[in-house]
Order: structure tokens, then C-alpha cells, then sequence
């Protein structure tokens, strides 16, 4: 464990915190992105199998059962409790057109071809792309509520920490996990535009709007 | 080995 992946897990689990209590305390889910919800609930289940199978830590395992319920809890709020605030017809982004090529890829390239290294592959690539529809929603919407970019800013920040905990892993221990680094950048250059936009007026106190 | 390695990231 390095102050990076430290700082990037709290990061992200103060993300998946600020969602769930944006929803829950203001009994709405307007401008959130339910299917990127969906794809993030797809991306812990198929990467936290090895919950069943091995443990790690106590940190380790307790993180993952927080993410995974958190990110349940969440598309439940948002499809059962509050469905009636979900905003479905700016949330159309085509997830089978993320789903699809990333499932191809996970077979195609994989450290190994057993189904839990295939599972973690297909995680770790439908993350990286995971975010799309939430930032496309934003982009149809032409705004995001104040605190939809924290969430966001806290989201994509976990990544670029996680960019430099390969950095330091690489140095200190030798250590690279070429499929995660390169889904990582990916996941982090997406966020590049909305990290000016937040850096530029949120920060300054303006509202998010598009286009900028 | 190398790739359990990377499993005690989240």
C-alpha cells in the first residue's frame, strides 16, 4: 500500500459516499446517469468475485463489500425508490455499444484465459469506459448540479492517483500491470475535458453549463 | 505471481 492508492481509494470511496447521499437526501436522481450506475454495480460484481475466493485484508475485503453494496444501493434508488425523478430520456446513451467491444477485448486480451482473469479483464476495460453515459447525459442536459461534479471530480481523481500508485509500484517493487495502466489512462483522459471545466468554474464558484 | 499481486488493488 503506497499514500496514492490510499489517497485514490478514498477518493473513491468518498465518490460512491457523495452519489449515494445526493440521491438519498434529496429523494432525487435528476442528472445522474442511471446506466453508468448500472455499468459501475456490472464493473465491482465482475471484479469482486474473488470476494468468495481468497482474502487479502481486512481493508481489501471490507472496501469491496462497501463498493459493491454501495453501488446496488445506488441503482436501486435510482430504477425502484426515486424512478419517478430518473431523467430516461437524457440518459440514451447505447451501453451495448460499451458492453459488446469490451467483452471482446477481455477475451482477446487477457493475462490469462481463466474465467475469473477474463472476468477481471472485462472489469478493469468496462471501467475505463464506464463514466460515458453520465458525461454524455451532462453533455444533453448542457449542465450538472454542483454536486454531481464533485462526484464527478471525485471519481476521476481515484484513477489519476491510481496512475501514480503504478508509478511508485513500478519503482519500489518492480511491479506493472500493463492491462490496468493502459484501461487507467484511458479512464482518466476521459475525464480531462469535465477536469477543466470543474477546475475552471466550479472551483470558481460558477454552475457547470455547456458548452463552456 | 505478478497478476496476484495487482488483485490486493481494489
Amino acid at each position: 500500500m503506497n499514500v496514492f492508492r490510499l489517497t485514490g481509494d478514498l477518493s473513491h470511496l468518498a465518490a460512491i459516499i457523495i452519489l449515494l447521499l445526493k440521491i438519498w437526501k434529496s429523494r432525487s436522481c435528476a442528472g445522474i446517469s442511471g446506466k453508468s450506475q448500472i455499468l459501475f454495480a456490472i464493473v465491482f460484481t465482475t471484479r469482486y468475485l474473488d470476494l468468495l475466493t481468497s482474502f487479502i485484508s481486512l481493508y481489501n475485503t471490507s472496501m469491496k463489500l462497501i463498493y459493491v453494496g454501495c453501488a446496488y444501493a445506488t441503482v436501486y434508488l435510482i430504477y425502484v425508490k426515486f424512478r419517478a425523478t430518473y431523467d430516461g430520456n437524457h440518459d440514451s446513451f447505447r451501453v451495448e455499444f460499451l458492453i459488446v467491444p469490451v467483452g471482446g477485448l477481455a477475451v482477446l486480451i487477457n493475462h490469462s484465459f481463466a474465467p475469473l482473469e477474463i472476468l477481471w479483464t472485462f472489469s478493469i476495460y468496462l471501467e475505463s469506459v464506464a463514466i460515458l453515459p453520465q458525461l454524455f447525459m451532462i453533455s444533453k442536459t448542457g449542465e450538472a448540479e454542483t454536486i454531481t461534479t464533485h462526484y464527478l471530480f471525485c471519481l476521476g481523481l481515484y484513477r489519476a492517483l491510481y496512475l501514480f500508485n503504478w508509478v511508485w509500484r513500478f519503482y519500489f517493487e518492480g511491479f506493472f500491470d500493463m492491462i490496468a495502466i493502459v484501461a487507467g489512462l484511458v479512464q482518466t483522459v476521459l475525464y480531462c475535458d469535465f477536469f477543466y471545466l470543474y477546475v475552471t468554474k466550479v472551483l470558481k464558484g460558477k454552475k457547470l453549463s455547456l458548452p463552456a | 505471481s505478478l497478476r496476484d499481486s495487482a488483485k490486493d488493488e481494489l
